[in-house]
């Protein structure tokens, strides 16, 4: 079974993948391209590109459209991704506002809060609901996918409410750490992580 | 020269040995243990720590403090970083807002805008200071990493200006690609990476 770190570097590769192609607008790109770009070695990309299939020609490289297209099919990029924002404060209304989740097909659809001056609101045309209405929305609008941006106090509560009502994974940027021993799968954000990696780099 | 992966998998290491340290009170550690916590191969946890001097003893596995210490070491967690916050909109403020950077040495200490209604003002006691003063509030505050929560349209001018007033690093969250040929280091951070994660993890 691939390993968690393979399928975050394919995502990265993906990413750097797109970007070159838009600026650059080439046909073919060798794995070594890729891993300069990212500071990494190549031969890491070559291996997790053969994981997917993708072994590349000797010298040639690979052809840049059919590399997108099996790094997109591998990542489910065509499956639509519906997701809830619960607690929309400052973080959450930065979430709710973000363009870029579209690109990638992922699609916010419903907000939460307990605070009644934000319920009833429309923030970029997605509607803040009631906390108590988790379970009904979450099942009314096929959510896959809640995001915790609720006060540290609120969080496993919260993750609890979700894990009941269905949802196959929790994005948690609450600064608890919130697991469960099977499902569903939950990641733990802490944004303080790319200042130490940034730190790191500073000071070696 | 250690990959930028290793970097960011021992930065990992590191907190998830905290985790475990914090929650089990345990004083010995075996390298599966910290790669069930991650669900990931433990010959690449050994692998990543035997870089950093640490090769454990076989069936014993690793003293908890020692390998923190070295880790702590390793990742320059006692040079104290300044943090600058450029916009401070919805992102902003809850970086602003964020206590858990202070434990890692990282600290916000100053907060910049355009907008007149959020200069002068005071967030947790950080002052939003007006973008004409950055230069000089920069090397007055010795500011290393400064951190744009610009709208897209701002975030080019206020990258070359960091790195003009000679900011160590750059966190960007706008929606662009910012990068220099050399100087300053920067970490473009896009959160819907963490949701493709999960979908990937969704539909596996
Ligand atoms: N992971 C990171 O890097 C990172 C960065 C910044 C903030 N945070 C965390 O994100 C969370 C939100 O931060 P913020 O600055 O936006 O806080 P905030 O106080 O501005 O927003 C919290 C929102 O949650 C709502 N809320 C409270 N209880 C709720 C509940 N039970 N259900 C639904 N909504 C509820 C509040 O009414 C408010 O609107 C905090 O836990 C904070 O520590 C994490
Ligand atoms: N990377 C991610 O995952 C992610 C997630 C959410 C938002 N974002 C991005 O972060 C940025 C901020 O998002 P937001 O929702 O907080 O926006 P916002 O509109 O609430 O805040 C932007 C702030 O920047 C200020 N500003 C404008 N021009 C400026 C300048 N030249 N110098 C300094 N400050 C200036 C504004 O006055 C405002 O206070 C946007 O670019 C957004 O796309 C990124």
């Amino acid at each position: 079974k691939i390993s968690n770190f393979s399928i975050e570097r394919l995502l990265l590769y993906s990413r750097t993948l797109s970007d070159i192609k838009r600026n650059q607008k080439v046909t073919k790109i060798l794995s070594t391209d890729i891993a300069s770009f990212l500071n990494i070695d190549s031969t890491q990309v070559r291996k997790d590109l053969s994981y997917i299939g993708k072994l590349g020609k000797r010298g040639l490289g690979y052809f840049v459209d059919s590399l997108l297209n099996a790094l997109n099919s591998f990542l489910y990029r065509d499956k639509k991704i519906n997701t809830a924002i619960l607690g929309i404060g400052k973080l959450g209304s930065a979430l709710l506002g973000y363009q870029p989740f579209q690109k990638y097909n992922i699609h916010i659809v419903a907000g939460f809060d307990v605070n009644p001056n934000k319920i009833g609101n429309r923030l970029n045309n997605i509607i803040i609901y009631p906390v108590d209405e988790l379970e009904y929305i979450i099942k009314a609008k096929n959510i896959q996918i809640g995001v915790i941006t609720t006060p540290e106090s609120a969080a496993f509560g919260i993750a609890e409410r979700l894990k009941n009502a269905g949802v196959k994974a929790i994005i948690n940027f609450a600064p608890v750490f919130i697991s469960f021993a099977d499902k569903p799968i939950v990641e733990n954000i802490d944004l303080s992580y790319f200042f130490e990696i940034a730190r790191y780099k500073i000071f070696r």
